[in-house]
């Protein structure tokens, strides 16, 4: 379109430096290598726009191109977060997938808070497919509070087992992703009993489906929770346990113990089982950065090719972009979508220092890492949907179509206020560690 | 609070070193001085530093008037909420900043330079209530009404760059997956495409039409 010709002629600064800026030289040059591949390799493509699949066809193209994702991973030569995270995105853009809990929760969750026995059982085989896992903390009655968790997980030391039991319908596992229909195994927060103490909320691997026929395991009831606002390609599940026995050795054990007799050993750091939450919400901050750098992108690329009205009457249409109100709605959401961007880049470079100082027992940027990446992921997302509302209301009547993949993106993105912790709650959070310095 | 400060003077972590420093009691931006990020950075602090002590201070009251803690900070949630916002903000406002600032590309970091003003001086007239709320003379509407004038100056110097600003995300199509936001532009022609691909254009006449509105139509 020669409008867009014409803007990019008037670049003052070289682009591809901007973008080593914010990808690195080596992920930018990857990505480029990764898009080729991605384009080249029709097996990765939608048989047709996924805006007019129902969810169940959305469901199971996402599955067909999820394991044809698996199957040219090699290809992309890379095993960095940030390659295979792309990768991804190309292949199954912001709707959800059947291993999205798998990667961003099931695997981190395996490599952090499992003990060295635990980490060679399980790692492996969730790293080959072999199993699929998601992470079950959220139930129908309690979300964000953690603490107030009703699922119990009792220690029978007798069988050196654990009974863990859905006693209430509050108590029922609702909204993780993937719990519906797609994962055998979920690490499933419960809160532990052992000689009738409560020591709070702690996590197991738990066995949901048989790894043969997929049906459910005696004692589980499991399904999808139907559709939502958003991320409807995600099978988002609900799950109630009838006292279902586990062995000893499924409790993620890094950090907290059980001993075969019973004893309960306490972690270092009260605040340590929130290391998957930190990690969690630092993605969260640059995913978010980039939904808002899309909406940007599309707002801003669409007003230089829109053409309406005259400033100065007979001078002929004007690109939407030169009125000072369509500015004003898309260009300081483009400078929060790099503000966003960096800061994080910036938390994620502080979260690589907390797993350093972890490794040597040292915690104390911990609760700074908790309180902050609470506060940022409580702040980002609420400007972030607000920010693609604006991109989307500057496309004027366009926006308002799927042909936009606004209102599909914005779906996706409000979510994050509410999943990883409603944002009231994390502000709190915040509040409870600045009060207390 | 300020006993507060005297204690925690040791223990200040990296992200709250700002709530124990000294800090001017006025803000030095004006139109007559260069327009540097760091007394933009410095109006940041001062929020997050007043909104944070002005609720700590009201909980330390009510505590006092025989409150619990939990009662005392349920009743100035909401507040609480508004000084963890102020300090996620300043982290964000300081990282850009500091980021633009390490900057090798001299046009790069010329244009960056105009995107970070304009994300400083917008955040802060976004928060303009709060600074002005405050009531210690710190801030004056003539000030907000600068800044004001600050963003729509900058939103003029990013115009130029304003595509190539985006470009620099780097989002390839079949990521952003938008018709309207198409790397080359070509936006309407293929928005009639897209629409062709409607289920509900499979046949002219749809079964709706054959089932229930033509016989309604012809009895």
């Amino acid at each position: 379109n020669p409008d867009l010709s014409q803007e990019r002629r008037k670049a003052t600064f070289r682009v591809d430096s901007l973008s080593e800026l914010l990808y690195g030289v080596e992920h930018l040059k990857s990505r480029r290598m990764i898009a080729k591949l991605v384009d080249t390799t029709p097996e990765l493509h939608d048989t047709f726009p996924t805006t007019f699949m129902s969810r169940e066809e959305k469901v199971e193209n996402a599955a067909r191109k999820i394991v044809a994702l698996m199957k040219y991973l090699p290809s992309i030569n890379s095993f960095k977060f940030e390659d295979i995270f792309y990768y991804q995105s190309l292949v199954m853009h912001v709707d959800g997938h059947p291993l999205s809990l798998h990667g961003v929760m099931f695997v981190p969750l395996l490599m952090q808070q499992t003990d060295e026995e635990q980490r060679q059982k399980w790692l492996p085989r969730a790293i080959k497919g072999e199993i699929i896992g998601t992470y079950a903390q959220t139930e129908l009655g309690h979300g964000t509070n953690v603490r107030q968790l009703e699922t119990t997980a009792t220690y029978d030391a007798d069988n050196e087992q654990f009974i863990v039991n859905s006693p209430t319908v509050t108590s029922t596992k609702w909204w993780p992703g993937n719990l519906g229909k797609v994962s055998n195994y979920a690490i499933v927060v419960a809160q532990l009993y052992v000689k009738g103490n409560c020591y709070g909320p702690h996590q197991f691997i738990v066995q949901l489906r048989d790894e043969n026929t997929h049906l459910p395991l005696p004692g589980i009831t499991i399904g999808d929770i139907g559709p939502k606002f958003g991320i409807n390609t995600n099978d988002n599940g609900f799950l109630r346990l009838n006292n279902v026995r586990i062995p000893r050795k499924q409790m993620l054990m890094r950090y907290s113990k059980v001993t075969q007799n019973g004893q309960y050993i306490r972690p270092i750091h009260e605040k340590l089982g929130y290391g998957g939450m930190v990690f969690v919400r630092s993605v969260m901050v640059s995913q978010q950065a980039l939904f808002l750098a899309i909406a940007c992108t599309v707002g801003i690329r669409y007003s230089c090719v829109r053409r309406q009205g005259e400033i100065t009457p007979g001078s002929g249409e004007v690109k939407v972009l030169e009125y000072q109100t369509q500015q004003y709605r898309l260009f300081p959401q483009l400078a929060r979508a790099y503000a966003c961007w960096f800061a994080g880049k910036r938390i994620m470079t502080l979260y690589a220092e907390l797993l350093d100082g972890l490794n040597e027992n040292k915690t104390d940027l911990l609760p700074q890492l908790h309180a902050l990446s609470s506060g940022l992921k409580a702040v980002v997302t609420h400007q972030v949907a607000l920010g693609i509302e604006q991109c989307r209301m500057a496309c004027g009547g366009h926006g308002y179509s799927n042909a936009s993949a606004l209102p599909e993106l914005y779906g996706t993105a409000v979510g994050g206020c509410t999943y990883e912790g409603d944002n009231i709650v994390l502000l709190l959070q915040t509040a409870r560690f600045l009060m207390k310095m | 609070a300020k006993m507060a400060i005297a204690m925690n003077m040791q223990s200040a972590s990296v992200t709250t070193k700002y709530l124990f420093r000294d800090r001017p009691t006025k803000s030095s931006i004006n139109q007559y001085s260069a327009l540097d990020h760091s007394v933009l950075i410095e109006a940041f602090e001062h929020i997050a530093c007043r909104l944070i002590f002005t609720v700590y201070n009201r909980i330390e009251n009510l505590k006092k008037c025989g409150r619990t803690r939990e009662e005392a900070c349920n009743e100035c949630s909401v507040d609480l909420c508004k000084a963890s916002r102020a300090h996620t903000r300043l982290f964000i406002a300081q990282t850009l900043s500091n980021t633009i600032a390490e900057i090798t590309d001299r046009n790069v970091a010329a244009v960056m330079n105009d995107v970070a003003t304009l994300y400083l001086a917008h955040e802060l007239v976004e928060c303009a209530a709060g600074l002005l709320e405050l009531s210690d003379d710190y801030f004056s509407g003539q000030q907000v009404a600068y800044l004001r004038s600050v963003v729509y100056k900058a939103m003029n110097t990013i115009r130029p760059n304003a595509v190539p600003l985006v470009d620099a995300f780097d989002i390839n199509d079949r990521e952003m997956n938008s018709v309207l936001g198409r790397r080359d532009g070509n936006v309407y022609e293929n928005l009639l495409q897209w629409a062709q691909l409607s289920p509900l254009n499979k046949t002219d006449v749809i079964t709706a039409y054959i089932k229930h509105l033509g016989p309604y139509m012809k009895q």
